[in-house]
């Protein structure tokens, strides 16, 4: 790794960012929520914090242009130069620029948004190139689908954190987010310790949905194939909160944070990712525990703590009376709730290591299993 | 015939593309192009074997084809070298 001259670095531990326009490539959204998703790799290593304003001057600012564009280091059409930033420091000192005649994307196609933004807020953090190909910071970019995700290298975490030093390993005001390492773990099918971040099925398959990968357990092969989530949707984040299907629309929604997507199949649809608010949430609410579509009702349930909503897939509105306690409607399943299934007449409930299996009719826990029986553990 | 021997045969599109990829990235000074002086000496066959050492190509100092073809790559446009 290397540090531009100098060394120059942020004096303060909370950094401000701003996103001053959009390229017309993507929807805002997915601008939104890319830029974020850069910022969080390098908060992941180091005590940095960034919040987003949407007016005024920010420390880093964030821009879409085309050729010349007021800084004597034009962009020259598509290919070649993509994006360039410059160094920690007040005015220009900060900004990233993004050259407009690239075709920005999220996935492999064109020029990944995501890819290049995390390397040039690297450049905003301080770092200057690295000669380790690699790293996040070598100058060529190359995607391929294992970084869907950006896995920071070593070089790359030994250089940002010889400006900022490492993460606090407490610090009582920061959300917990799973940490970024250079060499991820990969989770184990019969671990009994094994919870899910959130199952779904998908046209006939269940997929149960971990860190980065999801086991796939197809109706005529019982044995669970294991993919990277990448692989099948570029675009998707890692460590999802829930997924269901609403299979009347034949699409799956997948939720993180305050954000969802959907897919049909392993495409992506475009207009992705939406705000979990735009389903009705109250703006309290920022992420779903999980939720599970009842078929013969045509409403989904979606899992908040202790508490759940029921949404109307016919109407596409949150139904009155709701969100109403977990423990009341489903007696004997405590928040709180990591993944439900809708399967052969029976919710699942997944939680932890365990899996409870309710019956809706007798509304009563019928059995208690481990999480990952479905994986023929 | 051509200046840097041994290269891959060149039109004026290339050399114009490492010229500028030299001076963009390199920190490659215009009043310092001398293609024809001997290349062992030359300032532009020594500025091309930096940049094939920074982006792990092989150092021949020549625009050979590995070489040619990660200038036409994209990249970001921070140089690689300097401030």
């Amino acid at each position: 790794f290397s540090t531009f001259p100098g060394s120059p670095k942020w004096r303060k531990n909370h950094i401000s960012y701003r996103i001053v326009n959009y390229t017309l490539d993507l929807p805002r959204e997915s601008v939104d929520s890319a830029i974020e998703r850069a910022l969080k790799v390098w908060e992941e290593v180091t005590p940095l914090t960034f919040s987003r304003i949407s007016e005024g001057e920010a420390d880093i600012m964030i821009s879409f242009a085309v050729g010349e564009h007021g800084d004597f280091y034009p962009f020259d059409g598509v290919g070649q130069s993509l994006a360039h930033a410059y160094p920690p420091g007040p005015g220009f000192y900060g900004d990233a620029h993004f050259d407009d005649d690239e075709k920005w994307s999220l996935g492999p196609s064109g020029t990944n948004l995501f890819l290049v933004a995390a390397h040039e807020l690297g450049h905003s953090l301080g770092l200057f190139h690295s000669n380790n190909k690699e790293s996040l910071m070598y100058p060529v970019y190359r995607f391929s689908t294992s970084q869907a995700n950006i896995r920071l290298s070593q070089d790359d975490i030994e250089g940002i954190q010889s400006l900022y030093g490492a993460r606090p390993s407490s610090d009582a005001t920061v959300v917990p987010v799973p940490s970024v390492s250079p060499k991820p773990e990969t989770p184990v099918k019969c671990d009994p310790a094994l919870s899910f971040d959130a199952v779904t099925m998908l046209r006939g398959e269940f997929l149960f949905f971990k860190d980065r990968h999801f086991w796939r357990r197809t109706q005529w092969n019982p044995e669970p194939e294991f993919h990277l989530i990448s692989a099948f949707w570029p675009s998707l984040p890692s460590g999802l909160d829930a997924a269901y299907e609403a299979n009347n629309k034949d699409r799956v929604l997948i939720f993180k944070g305050s954000q969802f997507w959907a897919v049909r199949g392993n495409e992506v649809q475009a207009g992705y990712p939406k705000r979990i608010h735009t389903l009705g949430f109250p703006p309290t609410v920022k992420k779903i525990d999980a939720a599970v579509f009842e078929k013969e009702k045509k409403k989904t349930y979606f899992f908040v703590g202790d508490k759940y909503w029921r949404f109307d897939e016919t109407r596409q509105l949150m139904d009155k009376g709701f969100p109403r306690l977990i423990t009341d409607d489903f007696p004997g399943i405590e928040p709180q709730v990591d993944a439900v299934l809708h399967a052969f007449g029976f919710f699942y409930f997944f939680r932890g290591s365990s899996q409870f299996e309710f019956d809706p009719n007798a509304r009563t826990v019928t059995h208690t299993l481990k999480s990952n029986s479905w994986l023929l553990c | 015939a051509y200046p840097l021997h041994g290269a891959v045969r060149q039109d004026h599109s290339t050399m114009d593309l490492a010229q500028q990829y030299l001076e963009k990235y390199y920190n490659f000074r215009k009043n310092e192009k001398q293609f024809f002086k001997r290349k062992d000496s030359s300032p532009v066959v020594k500025k091309i074997e930096e940049m094939q050492k920074f982006l792990g190509l092989e150092m021949t100092g020549k625009l050979d084809s590995n070489t040619v073809e990660m200038m036409h790559k994209p990249r970001c446009g921070v140089p690689d070298v300097g401030g």
